[in-house]
C-alpha cells in the first residue's frame, strides 16, 4: 500500500536532510527503503505544525542557533534549575548539555534555511524547560515543569526518567502526579496536554513498566526502531509502550544516527539513545494538532493505535501478535511506527472518542505464595461494571495494581490474559535486580494491548521466577482497574480507507452492536411472552 | 529512597496567607514566590542563587517556616536522580 518514493516531491533544501533517514528513508546507510514516519505525505498535504508549540523538558535548548530561533517560543519557556526565564543550557567541555538541544532539532528546525536539517514539524514552536540541570531531581522541579502554561503549551517531550539500570523501580511523585492529572483534565482548554515520554535506554536488562512515568496512562510512551526496522540494542520492552518512531541504535555507521541540530550553532548525525523517539513523535502529533486542533489526549491515543503501522519493524524476541478485536502490536514496537501520513488523514475527520469511565473489575487481597519451578494462576470474574454508570465496554488501558515481594525481585515474572485472549506480560525478567525487600507496593502495571477489547469475563494473572536459583515470593494483592468507553469509539467515525484498522475495527462494532441489541430485543420478547 | 536533603522547600499556606505569599518568603530569606496552576496550595519557596550553602540552611529555615501561623504545612522535598535517555 505504499506509495512510491519519487511520487511524493518533497523540496527541502536543507544540507542534512538526505541524512535524516527517520523523515523520508531511501535506503540510506543500509536502511530499509519507505521505513520512515511517512513525513511526506503529512507535508504534502499542509500539515508542517503551525500554531502548535512543543515544550522539550531537558536540560535546556540553544535557542540562539539558527535552525531555531525563528521557531522559538520564549513566552513559553522557563528554566527550573535556575529559576529564570533564560533555559539557555549550561556550558561544559564535554557539551554534556547538548541533549535538549539536539531534541528540539527534531521536532522544530526550520526548513529551507541551508541550516542542518528539518524537523518533522518545522513550522511548529519549540519552548525550552530547563530541568535537568540541577544536582537533584525534586517533585516540585518535575510538577512546575510539567505544568508550566498547559493553555500554551500543547506537547510536553521528555527524553528522562529514573535510572535504566535494570534493578530501579520509580516513577513521579505526589505533586507530579497530581500536576500531570490537571495537565490532561484541564491542560489545553480541557482537552488535555499531551505528554510524550521515550520509554527507555535499558536494554533488555530493564523493563519499561517500572518506569511509573512511561508507563502512566497519562503519557504516550515511545519506543525506537533503527533504519532497517530492528530493535536498538538499548530498547526496553513493556506493555505500556503505544508504539515506536526511530534512532540510531546498533550500527557503527554514522549515517545511521539520528540528524539534528546541536550546541552552539552546529549540527550532528550522532543524536543517539532512545531520547530521539519522544521528540520525533511530538512532532508527529503536532501535525495531527494542525489537522485538528480540536484533538483529546485520548484521541491522540487512539489515532496512534489505528494509524500506527508494523511496516517493517523487526523484533527477534517478541512476535507481532493480533488482539481480540484485530489489532496488531508488539511488547517493544507497541502498534507500531507512527505513521505521519495516516495520522493527519485521520485527524482531520476525527469525531472525539466517547467519555471515558473507570470500574474497579475485581480485587484478590489474601497472601499468595510463589514457589520457582511453578506458576501462581490467580483469575478475576468481572462483568466490568455493566449495569452501573460506569460500566467499561470498549478498552483503553487496563491496569493490574499489584503488591508483591520475593527473595529476589529480578526473577520474578508476570503475566495477564484478557477474556478475548490477549497475553501481556506485565513484567519480564530483570536479571541485575536483587531486591529482596522492597518489591512491588500498588505497582500499576499498565498494558495497551487489550485495546477495544471488550473486558467482560475472566482474566487470568500467571506469576512465576525465572532465573537461576530457586526463589520466593507472596503476592499480596491484584487489583484489575479498567479505563474505556461504554459507547462504540469508532461506530461513528467516517472510513476512507476501507484496508485501515480504522475500517476494520468500526465493522466490528457495527456486528457487535448489532449482536447485543438483537439479543436484548430477543430477552424483552421473552420476558414478554 | 535516596531521600537527599535539597534546598527546595514547598509550604501550603492558610486561606487568609495567600495574599502575602511573597512577603512570608522575602522575610525566611527566599528569593520569590512561584504559584502552581494545580491543586489549591503548594507554593514553592524559590532559593536565593548559592544552592550549596543554602542546602544545610534549610532544615533551620523548615522549622522557622513551620512556626509562621501563615503556613499550613512544609512539604519536604527530598532529592533523587533522574536520567537523560
Amino acid at each position: 500500500g505504499y506509495r512510491d518514493l519519487n511520487e511524493m516531491e518533497v523540496n527541502i533544501s536543507d544540507p542534512l536532510f538526505n541524512k535524516q533517514w527517520y523523515l523520508v528513508n531511501t535506503g540510506q546507510a543500509d536502511g530499509t527503503p519507505g521505513l520512515d514516519l511517512n513525513v511526506a505525505e503529512a507535508w504534502g498535504l499542509g500539515y508542517t505544525g503551525r500554531g502548535v508549540t512543543i515544550a522539550i523538558m531537558d536540560d535546556g535548548i540553544d535557542y540562539l542557533h539558527p535552525d531555531l530561533a525563528s521557531n522559538y517560543n520564549a513566552d513559553a519557556s522557563y528554566d527550573f534549575s535556575s529559576n529564570d526565564p533564560y533555559p539557555f543550557p549550561r556550558y561544559t567541555d564535554d557539551w554534556f548539555n547538548s541533549h535538549g538541544t539536539r531534541c528540539a532539532g527534531e521536532v522544530s528546525a526550520a526548513a529551507n534555511n541551508n541550516i542542518c536539517g528539518v524537523g518533522v514539524a518545522y513550522n511548529s514552536k519549540v519552548a525550552g524547560i530547563r530541568m535537568l540541570d540541577q544536582p537533584f531531581m525534586t517533585d516540585i522541579i518535575e510538577a512546575s515543569s510539567i505544568s508550566h502554561m498547559p493553555q500554551v503549551i500543547d506537547i510536553y517531550s521528555a527524553s528522562w526518567g529514573p535510572t535504566d539500570d535494570g534493578r530501579t523501580v520509580d516513577g513521579p511523585r505526589e505533586l507530579t502526579l497530581q500536576a500531570m492529572a490537571d495537565g490532561v483534565n484541564k491542560g489545553r482548554g480541557g482537552k488535555g496536554s499531551i505528554y510524550v515520554w521515550a520509554s527507555g535506554d535499558g536494554g533488555s536488562y530493564d523493563d519499561c513498566n517500572c518506569d511509573g512515568y512511561a508507563s502512566s496512562m497519562w503519557t504516550i510512551s515511545i519506543n525506537s526502531a533503527i533504519n532497517d526496522g530492528r530493535t536498538a540494542l538499548y530498547d526496553e520492552s513493556c506493555s505500556s509502550t503505544l508504539a515506536s518512531t526511530f534512532s540510531n541504535g546498533r550500527k557503527r555507521n554514522p549515517e545511521a544516527g539520528v540528524a539534528t541540530t546541536d550546541l552552539y550553532g552546529n549540527c550532528t548525525l550522532r543524536h543517539s539513545g532512545t531520547s530521539a523517539a519522544a521528540p520525533e513523535a511530538a512532532g508527529v502529533f503536532a501535525l495531527a494538532l494542525e489537522a485538528n486542533p480540536d484533538l483529546t489526549w485520548r484521541d491522540m491515543q487512539h489515532l496512534s493505535v489505528l494509524t500506527s503501522k508494523r511496516n517493517q519493524l523487526h523484533d527477534e524476541v517478541h512476535q507481532w501478535r493480533r488482539n481480540g478485536v484485530g489489532l496488531e502490536f508488539n511488547h517493544l514496537f507497541g502498534y507500531g511506527v507512527l505513521d505521519a501520513g495516516g495520522m493527519v488523514k485521520m485527524s482531520h475527520e476525527w469525531k472525539t472518542v466517547p467519555e471515558r469511565f473507570h470500574c474497579v473489575a475485581g480485587s484478590i487481597q489474601d497472601n499468595h505464595k510463589i514457589q520457582s519451578g511453578g506458576r501462581l494462576v490467580l483469575t478475576i470474574d468481572t462483568d466490568a461494571c455493566q449495569g452501573k454508570d460506569n460500566f467499561v465496554r470498549y478498552l483503553e488501558h487496563v491496569q493490574a495494581v499489584v503488591t508483591v515481594n520475593a527473595s529476589r525481585r529480578g526473577d520474578l515474572n508476570i503475566n495477564m490474559t484478557s477474556p478475548m485472549g490477549t497475553k501481556s506480560i506485565l513484567l519480564s525478567r530483570r536479571p541485575r535486580d536483587d531486591d529482596a525487600k522492597v518489591g512491588f507496593d500498588k505497582w500499576p502495571f499498565m498494558t495497551t494491548h487489550t485495546w477495544g477489547e471488550d473486558p467482560r469475563g475472566t482474566w487470568v494473572m500467571e506469576v512465576g521466577f525465572q532465573g537461576p536459583e530457586a526463589q520466593r515470593g507472596v503476592l499480596k494483592e491484584w487489583t484489575l482497574m479498567l479505563h474505556g468507553t461504554q459507547s462504540a469509539p469508532y461506530i461513528d467515525q467516517v472510513v476512507r480507507d476501507y484496508q485501515s484498522k480504522l475500517a476494520m475495527s468500526k465493522k466490528e462494532e457495527l456486528e457487535e452492536e448489532l449482536d447485543e441489541a438483537v439479543e436484548r430485543s430477543l430477552k424483552s420478547l421473552l420476558s414478554k411472552n | 529512597g535516596e531521600g537527599i536533603i535539597t534546598n527546595h522547600v514547598v509550604v501550603r499556606l492558610h486561606e487568609s496567607a495567600h495574599d502575602d505569599a511573597h512577603q512570608l518568603a522575602v522575610e525566611h530569606g527566599f528569593q520569590s514566590v512561584r504559584k502552581l496552576p494545580f491543586g489549591e496550595g503548594p507554593l514553592p519557596l524559590l532559593p536565593p542563587m548559592s544552592p550549596r550553602r543554602e542546602a544545610n540552611a534549610v532544615p533551620r529555615k523548615r522549622q522557622r517556616l513551620q512556626k509562621d501561623s501563615r503556613v499550613m504545612s512544609v512539604l519536604e522535598q527530598p532529592g533523587f536522580s533522574r536520567q537523560k535517555r
